[in-house]
């Protein structure tokens, strides 16, 4: 599989929703 | 220190090595309106409690590197391995051995989150791993073994709120699908047990007890393991918190409250701090992509990857490249690992844009390395992953590159070994 690992997160707010079964990334996310 | 134009990155070579102090001090992150932050620190940088402890010694990027190459190996293997056996292989467990049931490894998982267990609580950093599902930490008496980790080795018997979970109740064979393996059973206590690739395990009875996120919220029973029998390489802590999507995942556990939501950010470098918030919502530039799930590993996060872009061009990869290969996105993996095909036309492509600076010696599973000694700022290719759903995600410019010394400074990204990987 292709595996999305940490380095490539960082910075990155990624949002997870389990429910609606989405997954968001917000660039700039950890001020 | 990073300055952006239209597609490329201007680095500051300086910038790419953490500096030794800790860059944000700990802010007091807040819980409000149904969520709750925790602060997320790197496990061996200098804002970690955990690297105060000079006993503990962090290790060099090439053994964090091999570390990360067999939690993927194990990952792999967990997803064929129940591909061609058409479901668990699984073993029973009791509290000595742990079948080599692969899982994925630890060790390289170098986020951490301090949460608070039992009554009265204890403070336990623990790597948090989207890539697994149950949460678990050491627990005395360390019946059989347990490594060193800085916090105080958790004692059940020290918390007026800690309960064991009995062999016969419906949570213990639950524990069949969060770890792979059946549970054991001890003096009528359930015993789980689980094994992260070839060199970590925890094995030790499932109890709960209450969690502590932050001041104002906690939850009184998360089911847990106690671990009477421990051995790998988590660095100093004190075990591990599952977000994955199985039933005993603490995001399915605490989902009355948070609804499976919960987001992260990972910092920009190891000396400075990011975020794990249960609950709340997303920031409203976000760009959204369906999850999917992959039959042979239902636990994992799936995204339906679709394409490269280096330098503002789109590789001419087939998109039947990403879709045979499926895709993961994994907290716990360190480098991201791509499907041959794309890996070696994401090479060519940011070795022909980066052709100006001198190439040097691969380190570890890294093959594309650069010595910038003679350097002061470096220009760099922007680089955006595609999903199915049309959206880009830029990688930030800290993404691309992986430091291990200014004259060993290399692509961060790897190729699957087998395109069916």
């Amino acid at each position: 599989v292709f595996i999305f690992g940490n380095v490539q997160q960082k910075t990155l707010e990624v949002f997870y929703d389990g429910s609606a079964g989405k997954v968001g990334f917000a660039p700039g996310g950890c001020s | 220190k990073i300055a952006e134009n239209h597609h490329s990155h201007t680095i500051e070579v300086s910038s790419l090595l953490p500096s030794t102090s800790c860059k944000s001090p700990t802010k007091v992150l807040s819980s409000h309106d149904n969520k709750a932050s925790l602060e997320v620190v790197h496990k061996y940088g200098p804002c970690s409690r955990l690297n105060q402890d000079k006993t503990i010694a962090a290790p060099t990027h090439a053994e964090i590197l091999l570390q990360d190459q067999s939690r993927v190996k194990s990952i792999h293997s967990r997803l064929s391995n129940s591909k061609a056996s058409g479901g668990n292989d699984v073993k029973v467990i009791d509290a000595t051995t742990v079948p080599a049931k692969d899982g994925s490894v630890v060790g390289s998982g170098n986020y951490i989150v301090t949460v608070g267990l039992g009554t009265p609580q204890k403070q336990l950093s623990l790597i948090f791993d989207t890539g697994s599902d149950i949460t678990w930490t050491q627990c005395q008496p360390c019946a059989k073994s347990c490594y060193k980790q800085k916090e105080q080795i958790f004692d059940p018997s020290q918390s007026t709120s800690y309960t064991n979970i009995s062999c016969s109740s419906s949570i213990c064979s639950s524990l069949t699908s969060a770890t792979g393996n059946t549970p054991g059973c001890a003096s009528s206590t359930c015993v789980y047990g689980i094994q992260y690739g070839d060199s970590s395990f925890s094995v030790g009875f499932f109890g709960t007890d209450k969690l502590t996120l932050t001041s104002t919220d906690a939850f009184n029973s998360i089911y847990f393991g106690c671990g009477q029998n421990n051995q790998g390489l988590f660095g100093g802590s004190a075990g591990l918190l599952g977000l994955g999507r199985d039933k005993l995942s603490v995001v399915s556990q605490t989902a009355q409250k948070y609804s499976k939501i919960f987001s992260y950010c990972l910092p920009s470098s190891s000396s400075s701090t990011g975020f794990l918030t249960f609950g709340g919502s997303a920031s409203k530039n976000s760009k959204f992509t369906p999850l999917s799930t992959i039959s042979a590993g239902p636990s994992f996060y799936g995204l339906d990857f679709s394409g490269i872009s280096v330098g503002g061009t789109k590789l001419a990869i087939s998109a039947s490249v990403f879709s045979n290969a499926g895709a993961i996105i994994d907290s716990g993996t360190v480098i991201s690992r791509l499907p041959p095909a794309a890996y070696s036309a994401l090479r060519a492509s940011f070795r022909k844009l980066m052709s100006k600076y001198p190439l040097t010696s691969a380190l570890s599973i890294l093959d594309t390395c650069y010595d910038f000694s003679n350097y002061s700022t470096i220009s760099v290719p922007k680089i955006g992953f595609f999903f199915s759903s049309g959206i880009e995600v830029d990688i930030d410019a800290t993404g691309i590159l992986y430091a291990n010394r200014i004259s060993q400074v290399c692509l961060a990204f790897a190729g699957n070994s087998d395109a069916t990987d």
